[in-house]
Protein backbone atom coordinates (compact mmCIF):
# COMPACT_ATOMS: atom_id res chain seq x y z
CA UNK A 1 0.00 0.00 0.00
CA UNK A 2 0.96 3.81 -0.86
CA UNK A 3 1.62 4.40 3.05
CA UNK A 4 4.01 1.25 3.37
CA UNK A 5 5.75 2.30 0.47
CA UNK A 6 5.66 6.10 1.73
CA UNK A 7 7.24 4.83 5.34
CA UNK A 8 9.63 2.32 3.48
CA UNK A 9 10.91 4.78 1.52
CA UNK A 10 11.23 7.63 4.73
CA UNK A 11 13.21 5.09 6.81
CA UNK A 12 15.52 4.24 3.62
CA UNK A 13 16.09 7.90 3.16
CA UNK A 14 17.00 8.21 6.64
CA UNK A 15 19.19 4.75 6.87
CA UNK A 16 20.94 6.05 3.70
CA UNK A 17 21.51 9.50 4.99
CA UNK A 18 22.48 8.16 8.37
CA UNK A 19 24.72 5.61 6.55
CA UNK A 20 26.40 8.50 4.72
CA UNK A 21 27.07 10.86 7.42
CA UNK A 22 28.74 7.96 9.12
CA UNK A 23 30.67 8.45 12.39
CA UNK A 24 34.32 7.85 10.36
CA UNK A 25 32.96 10.66 8.27
CA UNK A 26 31.90 12.93 11.66
CA UNK A 27 35.65 12.31 12.95
CA UNK A 28 37.11 12.96 9.80
CA UNK A 29 35.68 16.58 9.80
CA UNK A 30 35.92 16.97 13.58
CA UNK A 31 39.41 15.84 13.90
CA UNK A 32 40.85 18.47 16.01
CA UNK A 33 37.93 17.75 18.75
CA UNK A 34 37.97 14.13 18.35
CA UNK A 35 42.04 14.51 19.38
CA UNK A 36 41.20 16.43 22.42
CA UNK A 37 37.54 14.77 23.41
CA UNK A 38 37.24 11.22 21.96
CA UNK A 39 34.13 10.32 24.13
CA UNK A 40 32.19 13.07 24.00
CA UNK A 41 32.83 12.88 20.26
CA UNK A 42 30.74 9.45 20.16
CA UNK A 43 28.08 10.90 22.39
CA UNK A 44 27.61 14.07 20.74
CA UNK A 45 27.70 11.92 17.38
CA UNK A 46 25.08 9.73 18.49
CA UNK A 47 22.96 12.12 20.14
CA UNK A 48 22.95 14.51 16.74
CA UNK A 49 22.04 11.57 14.90
CA UNK A 50 19.22 9.93 17.03
CA UNK A 51 18.19 14.03 17.36
CA UNK A 52 18.33 14.52 13.24
CA UNK A 53 16.29 10.77 13.14
CA UNK A 54 13.30 11.94 15.67
CA UNK A 55 12.92 15.23 14.30
CA UNK A 56 12.83 13.79 11.04
CA UNK A 57 10.16 11.42 11.85
CA UNK A 58 8.54 13.37 13.74
CA UNK A 59 7.96 15.57 10.93
CA UNK A 60 6.77 13.47 8.72
CA UNK A 61 4.55 12.18 10.98
CA UNK A 62 3.70 16.22 11.34
CA UNK A 63 2.89 16.18 7.60
CA UNK A 64 0.99 13.03 7.49
CA UNK A 65 -1.34 14.51 10.40
CA UNK A 66 -1.93 17.87 8.57
CA UNK A 67 -2.75 16.35 4.81
CA UNK A 68 -4.58 13.22 6.52
CA UNK A 69 -2.21 11.22 4.00
CA UNK A 70 -2.85 7.74 6.18
CA UNK A 71 -6.46 8.51 4.95
CA UNK A 72 -5.87 9.39 1.50
CA UNK A 73 -3.15 7.03 0.93
CA UNK A 74 -5.66 4.52 1.85
CA UNK A 75 -8.33 5.73 -0.40
CA UNK A 76 -6.56 6.34 -3.36
CA UNK A 77 -5.39 2.72 -2.85
CA UNK A 78 -8.76 1.34 -3.22
CA UNK A 79 -9.52 3.94 -6.11
CA UNK A 80 -6.39 2.32 -7.78
CA UNK A 81 -7.21 -1.01 -7.31
CA UNK A 82 -11.02 -0.16 -8.72
CA UNK A 83 -9.77 0.67 -12.01
CA UNK A 84 -6.73 -2.48 -11.85
CA UNK A 85 -9.00 -3.97 -15.21
CA UNK A 86 -8.88 -0.81 -17.21
CA UNK A 87 -6.12 -0.55 -19.55
CA UNK A 88 -6.55 2.66 -21.72
CA UNK A 89 -5.92 6.41 -20.00
CA UNK A 90 -8.80 7.45 -17.95
CA UNK A 91 -10.21 11.15 -18.77
CA UNK A 92 -8.72 14.01 -17.50
CA UNK A 93 -9.63 17.33 -17.15
CA UNK A 94 -10.12 19.05 -20.46
CA UNK A 95 -9.13 22.61 -19.32
CA UNK A 96 -12.28 23.85 -20.71
CA UNK A 97 -14.36 24.06 -17.85
CA UNK A 98 -17.66 24.70 -19.71
CA UNK A 99 -16.63 21.27 -21.78
CA UNK A 100 -16.17 19.25 -18.38
CA UNK A 101 -18.82 20.27 -16.54
CA UNK A 102 -21.23 19.27 -19.76
CA UNK A 103 -21.17 15.50 -18.40
CA UNK A 104 -21.37 16.29 -15.11
CA UNK A 105 -25.05 17.96 -15.92
CA UNK A 106 -25.91 14.82 -18.53
CA UNK A 107 -27.38 12.52 -15.46
CA UNK A 108 -29.78 14.80 -14.44
CA UNK A 109 -30.88 16.48 -17.84
CA UNK A 110 -31.33 12.39 -18.46
CA UNK A 111 -33.44 12.09 -15.70
CA UNK A 112 -35.26 15.15 -16.75
CA UNK A 113 -35.86 14.34 -20.17
CA UNK A 114 -37.41 11.27 -18.72
CA UNK A 115 -39.40 13.37 -16.25
CA UNK A 116 -40.70 15.61 -19.19
CA UNK A 117 -41.04 12.74 -21.49
CA UNK A 118 -43.56 10.62 -18.75
CA UNK A 119 -45.50 14.07 -18.26
CA UNK A 120 -46.40 14.53 -21.71
CA UNK A 121 -47.47 11.09 -22.09
CA UNK A 122 -49.44 11.39 -19.12
CA UNK A 123 -50.58 14.62 -20.31
CA UNK A 124 -51.33 13.83 -23.54
CA UNK A 125 -53.29 10.57 -22.42
CA UNK A 126 -55.37 12.82 -20.33
CA UNK A 127 -56.17 15.10 -23.25
CA UNK A 128 -56.83 12.52 -25.63
CA UNK A 129 -60.16 11.34 -22.63
CA UNK A 130 -61.11 15.01 -22.15
CA UNK A 131 -61.14 15.36 -26.26
CA UNK A 132 -63.24 12.45 -26.18
CA UNK A 133 -66.01 13.81 -24.26
CA UNK A 134 -65.87 17.02 -25.95
CA UNK A 135 -66.47 15.66 -28.82
CA UNK A 136 -69.04 13.08 -27.32
CA UNK A 137 -70.23 16.78 -25.24
CA UNK A 138 -70.37 18.41 -29.11
CA UNK A 139 -72.50 15.14 -30.91
CA UNK A 140 -74.63 15.63 -28.34
CA UNK A 141 -75.19 19.11 -28.64
CA UNK A 142 -75.60 18.28 -32.36
CA UNK A 143 -78.29 16.22 -31.29
CA UNK A 144 -80.28 18.32 -29.16
CA UNK A 145 -80.17 20.92 -31.91
CA UNK A 146 -81.67 18.31 -34.16
CA UNK A 147 -83.94 17.30 -31.80
CA UNK A 148 -85.16 20.59 -30.86
CA UNK A 149 -85.11 21.37 -34.97
CA UNK A 150 -87.63 18.73 -35.54
CA UNK A 151 -90.00 20.14 -32.55
CA UNK A 152 -89.44 22.92 -34.34
CA UNK A 153 -90.66 22.45 -37.00
CA UNK A 154 -93.29 19.99 -36.18
CA UNK A 155 -94.55 22.79 -34.03
CA UNK A 156 -94.54 25.13 -36.70
CA UNK A 157 -96.33 22.45 -39.26
CA UNK A 158 -98.74 22.46 -36.60
CA UNK A 159 -98.71 26.40 -36.76
CA UNK A 160 -99.32 26.43 -40.29
CA UNK A 161 -101.87 24.45 -40.03
CA UNK A 162 -103.79 26.20 -37.22
CA UNK A 163 -103.51 29.18 -39.69
CA UNK A 164 -105.11 27.39 -42.49
CA UNK A 165 -108.03 25.82 -40.69
CA UNK A 166 -108.73 29.60 -39.25
CA UNK A 167 -108.35 30.95 -42.66
CA UNK A 168 -111.13 28.15 -43.24
CA UNK A 169 -113.92 29.65 -40.96
CA UNK A 170 -113.45 33.51 -41.71
CA UNK A 171 -115.61 34.57 -44.03
CA UNK A 172 -114.71 34.70 -47.73
CA UNK B 1 11.50 20.94 -18.85
CA UNK B 2 7.96 21.52 -18.60
CA UNK B 3 6.45 21.60 -15.48
CA UNK B 4 4.07 18.88 -14.67
CA UNK B 5 1.30 20.47 -12.04
CA UNK B 6 0.08 17.33 -11.68
CA UNK B 7 -3.03 18.92 -11.22
CA UNK B 8 -5.00 15.93 -11.17
CA UNK B 9 -3.05 14.26 -8.10
CA UNK B 10 -3.81 18.40 -6.60
CA UNK B 11 -7.20 17.62 -7.02
CA UNK B 12 -7.26 14.21 -5.11
CA UNK B 13 -4.58 15.10 -2.23
CA UNK B 14 -5.72 18.99 -2.20
CA UNK B 15 -2.26 19.94 -2.11
CA UNK B 16 0.07 19.85 -5.31
CA UNK B 17 2.69 17.19 -4.48
CA UNK B 18 6.03 18.93 -5.03
CA UNK B 19 4.57 21.40 -2.80
CA UNK B 20 4.46 18.54 -0.55
CA UNK B 21 7.98 17.50 -0.79
CA UNK B 22 9.11 21.06 -0.56
CA UNK B 23 7.70 21.25 2.64
CA UNK B 24 9.58 17.95 3.92
CA UNK B 25 12.76 18.70 2.13
CA UNK B 26 12.63 22.51 3.74
CA UNK B 27 11.71 21.14 7.14
CA UNK B 28 14.13 18.36 7.14
CA UNK B 29 17.18 20.55 5.90
CA UNK B 30 16.27 22.68 8.66
CA UNK B 31 16.70 20.23 10.91
CA UNK B 32 20.25 19.06 9.72
CA UNK B 33 21.44 22.46 10.04
CA UNK B 34 19.53 23.26 13.62
CA UNK B 35 21.27 19.96 14.56
CA UNK B 36 24.88 20.77 13.06
CA UNK B 37 24.58 24.42 15.34
CA UNK B 38 23.59 21.95 18.36
CA UNK B 39 26.50 20.09 17.84
CA UNK B 40 29.03 22.86 17.28
CA UNK B 41 27.57 24.46 20.22
CA UNK B 42 28.09 21.76 22.88
CA UNK B 43 32.15 21.25 21.60
CA UNK B 44 32.52 25.17 21.69
CA UNK B 45 30.90 24.93 25.53
CA UNK B 46 32.94 22.01 26.27
CA UNK B 47 36.32 23.80 24.87
CA UNK B 48 35.44 27.12 26.48
CA UNK B 49 35.91 24.62 29.48
CA UNK B 50 39.33 23.49 28.69
CA UNK B 51 41.87 25.52 29.74
CA UNK B 52 44.50 26.62 27.35
CA UNK B 53 42.83 25.07 24.32
CA UNK B 54 44.74 25.63 21.60
CA UNK B 55 41.53 24.85 18.91
CA UNK B 56 39.81 27.64 18.12
CA UNK B 57 36.05 28.42 17.11
CA UNK B 58 36.85 29.16 13.59
CA UNK B 59 38.45 25.86 13.69
CA UNK B 60 35.34 24.12 14.84
CA UNK B 61 33.11 26.36 12.33
CA UNK B 62 35.58 24.89 9.57
CA UNK B 63 35.33 21.55 10.96
CA UNK B 64 31.42 21.95 10.88
CA UNK B 65 30.90 23.35 7.37
CA UNK B 66 33.05 20.76 5.94
CA UNK B 67 30.63 17.67 7.73
CA UNK B 68 27.66 19.56 6.75
CA UNK B 69 28.95 20.28 3.43
CA UNK B 70 29.58 16.56 2.76
CA UNK B 71 25.69 15.44 4.42
CA UNK B 72 23.85 18.08 2.62
CA UNK B 73 25.50 16.67 -0.98
CA UNK B 74 24.18 13.24 0.46
CA UNK B 75 20.92 14.56 1.96
CA UNK B 76 19.75 16.27 -1.51
CA UNK B 77 21.12 13.41 -3.84
CA UNK B 78 19.37 11.30 -1.45
CA UNK B 79 16.27 13.39 -0.87
CA UNK B 80 16.02 13.93 -4.85
CA UNK B 81 15.62 10.00 -4.81
CA UNK B 82 13.41 10.14 -2.22
CA UNK B 83 11.04 12.81 -4.16
CA UNK B 84 11.40 11.01 -7.35
CA UNK B 85 10.14 7.69 -5.90
CA UNK B 86 7.45 9.17 -3.74
CA UNK B 87 6.06 11.25 -6.91
CA UNK B 88 6.22 8.26 -9.26
CA UNK B 89 4.78 5.87 -6.47
CA UNK B 90 2.87 7.30 -3.82
CA UNK B 91 1.78 11.18 -4.69
CA UNK B 92 0.40 10.24 -8.02
CA UNK B 93 -2.75 8.95 -9.76
CA UNK B 94 -2.10 6.28 -12.46
CA UNK B 95 -3.40 7.34 -16.06
CA UNK B 96 -5.55 4.39 -16.54
CA UNK B 97 -7.57 6.00 -12.55
CA UNK B 98 -10.52 7.64 -12.22
CA UNK B 99 -11.36 9.93 -9.11
CA UNK B 100 -14.33 9.37 -8.12
CA UNK B 101 -16.11 12.56 -8.64
CA UNK B 102 -14.84 12.22 -12.11
CA UNK B 103 -16.99 8.90 -12.85
CA UNK B 104 -19.54 11.10 -14.50
CA UNK B 105 -17.22 11.70 -17.38
CA UNK B 106 -16.81 8.01 -17.99
CA UNK B 107 -20.81 7.24 -17.98
CA UNK B 108 -21.61 10.11 -19.87
CA UNK B 109 -19.11 10.96 -22.42
CA UNK B 110 -20.82 13.55 -24.46
CA UNK B 111 -19.76 15.78 -27.21
CA UNK B 112 -20.82 19.16 -27.08
CA UNK B 113 -23.07 18.32 -29.98
CA UNK B 114 -24.79 15.55 -28.20
CA UNK B 115 -25.04 17.53 -25.39
CA UNK B 116 -26.65 20.37 -27.23
CA UNK B 117 -29.26 17.73 -28.88
CA UNK B 118 -30.21 16.70 -25.34
CA UNK B 119 -30.48 19.89 -24.63
CA UNK B 120 -32.75 21.13 -27.81
CA UNK B 121 -34.43 17.66 -26.89
CA UNK B 122 -36.18 18.73 -23.58
CA UNK B 123 -36.61 22.35 -25.10
CA UNK B 124 -38.62 20.47 -27.65
CA UNK B 125 -40.14 18.23 -24.84
CA UNK B 126 -41.01 21.66 -22.57
CA UNK B 127 -42.25 23.40 -25.81
CA UNK B 128 -44.41 20.17 -25.66
CA UNK B 129 -45.56 19.86 -22.40
CA UNK B 130 -46.97 23.54 -22.56
CA UNK B 131 -49.18 22.70 -25.76
CA UNK B 132 -50.26 19.97 -24.08
CA UNK B 133 -51.24 21.91 -20.88
CA UNK B 134 -52.98 24.69 -23.32
CA UNK B 135 -54.62 22.11 -25.26
CA UNK B 136 -56.28 20.81 -21.79
CA UNK B 137 -57.01 24.15 -20.81
CA UNK B 138 -59.50 24.99 -24.00
CA UNK B 139 -60.35 21.69 -23.84
CA UNK B 140 -61.73 21.93 -20.06
CA UNK B 141 -63.22 25.15 -21.24
CA UNK B 142 -64.90 23.99 -23.95
CA UNK B 143 -66.60 21.14 -21.79
CA UNK B 144 -67.58 23.97 -19.50
CA UNK B 145 -68.82 26.65 -22.61
CA UNK B 146 -70.91 22.93 -23.85
CA UNK B 147 -71.89 21.86 -20.32
CA UNK B 148 -74.07 25.75 -20.43
CA UNK B 149 -74.81 24.80 -23.86
CA UNK B 150 -76.25 21.47 -23.48
CA UNK B 151 -78.40 23.04 -20.48
CA UNK B 152 -79.88 25.75 -22.45
CA UNK B 153 -80.70 22.86 -25.27
CA UNK B 154 -81.96 20.73 -22.91
CA UNK B 155 -83.96 23.33 -21.19
CA UNK B 156 -85.43 24.15 -24.50
CA UNK B 157 -86.57 20.99 -25.05
CA UNK B 158 -88.27 20.71 -21.85
CA UNK B 159 -90.08 23.28 -22.96
CA UNK B 160 -91.59 21.44 -25.78
CA UNK B 161 -92.03 18.51 -23.39
CA UNK B 162 -93.43 21.09 -21.17
CA UNK B 163 -96.41 22.12 -24.16
CA UNK B 164 -97.00 18.34 -25.10
CA UNK B 165 -97.43 17.50 -21.55
CA UNK B 166 -100.14 20.44 -21.03
CA UNK B 167 -102.02 19.15 -24.68
CA UNK B 168 -101.83 15.20 -22.75
CA UNK B 169 -103.46 16.96 -19.73
CA UNK B 170 -106.09 18.75 -21.49
CA UNK B 171 -107.12 15.35 -23.07
CA UNK B 172 -105.70 15.98 -26.08
CA UNK B 173 -103.19 13.16 -26.48
CA UNK B 174 -100.57 13.52 -29.25
CA UNK B 175 -100.87 17.23 -29.93
CA UNK B 176 -100.49 16.27 -33.65
CA UNK B 177 -102.81 14.03 -33.90
CA UNK B 178 -105.33 15.82 -31.94
CA UNK B 179 -105.14 18.61 -34.27
CA UNK B 180 -105.72 16.47 -37.43
CA UNK B 181 -108.60 15.30 -35.90
CA UNK B 182 -109.85 18.60 -34.73
CA UNK B 183 -108.90 19.74 -38.55
CA UNK B 184 -110.92 16.80 -39.51
CA UNK B 185 -113.81 17.21 -37.16
CA UNK B 186 -113.64 21.29 -38.69
CA UNK B 187 -114.04 20.40 -41.94
CA UNK B 188 -116.64 17.86 -41.52
CA UNK B 189 -118.30 21.22 -39.39
CA UNK B 190 -118.01 22.98 -42.35
CA UNK B 191 -119.30 20.49 -44.93
CA UNK B 192 -122.08 19.49 -42.29
CA UNK B 193 -123.10 23.61 -42.30
CA UNK B 194 -122.85 24.00 -46.10
CA UNK B 195 -125.40 20.94 -45.80
CA UNK B 196 -127.65 22.56 -43.79
CA UNK B 197 -126.89 26.22 -45.43
CA UNK B 198 -127.75 24.63 -49.07
CA UNK B 199 -130.86 22.68 -47.43
CA UNK B 200 -132.18 26.07 -46.05
CA UNK B 201 -131.84 27.84 -49.17
CA UNK B 202 -134.12 25.08 -50.97
CA UNK B 203 -136.50 25.12 -47.96
CA UNK B 204 -137.07 28.51 -48.79
CA UNK C 1 1.52 28.95 -9.68
CA UNK C 2 0.87 26.67 -6.57
CA UNK C 3 -1.40 28.18 -5.52
CA UNK C 4 -3.40 28.42 -8.89
CA UNK C 5 -2.87 24.86 -9.45
CA UNK C 6 -4.30 23.86 -5.75
CA UNK C 7 -7.34 26.67 -6.86
CA UNK C 8 -7.89 25.49 -9.82
CA UNK C 9 -7.94 21.68 -9.15
CA UNK C 10 -10.09 22.29 -5.91
CA UNK C 11 -12.70 24.08 -8.55
CA UNK C 12 -12.47 21.27 -10.69
CA UNK C 13 -12.93 19.32 -7.47
CA UNK C 14 -15.86 21.39 -6.24
CA UNK C 15 -17.60 23.87 -8.12
CA UNK C 16 -19.39 20.89 -10.96
CA UNK C 17 -21.13 19.88 -7.57
CA UNK C 18 -22.06 23.89 -6.95
CA UNK C 19 -23.13 24.17 -10.45
CA UNK C 20 -25.39 21.30 -10.19
CA UNK C 21 -26.79 22.63 -7.02
CA UNK C 22 -28.40 25.43 -8.97
CA UNK C 23 -28.99 23.01 -12.58
CA UNK C 24 -30.95 21.12 -10.78
CA UNK C 25 -33.47 23.58 -8.97
CA UNK C 26 -33.91 25.10 -12.31
CA UNK C 27 -35.27 21.56 -13.32
CA UNK C 28 -37.42 20.92 -10.23
CA UNK C 29 -38.53 24.56 -10.59
CA UNK C 30 -39.71 23.77 -14.53
CA UNK C 31 -40.73 20.46 -13.23
CA UNK C 32 -42.94 22.20 -10.70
Amino acid sequence: SRAQVFATVVDTFLEKLVAAGSYQRFVNSYRCFYKLQPQLTRSIYDQFISQLQASIKEEIQEVKNEGNLEGLFSSLDKIVEEAKDREEPAWRPSGIPEDDVRSAMVPYLLKHRSHLRRVLREKEEQNRKVAESVLMGRDRIAELERLIQARQQAWQAINKEQRELIMTFQEP
Amino acid sequence: MSVDPMAYETQFFGFTPQTCMLRVYIAFQDYLFEMMLVVEGVMLKKLDGIPGCKVSPSQIRKCTEKFLLFMKEHFDRLFAKMEEVLLQLVLNIPKNVLLPEDRVHEQYPYSKEEFQALQDELQQLQQQCRAEVAAEQALRAELEEQKVVKAELEKILQCFDGLESICREHGAGNFKESFALLTQNSKKLQDVLKDIEKKSQKMK
Amino acid sequence: FDELIVETATRRKQWPKKILVHAIQTMKAEQE
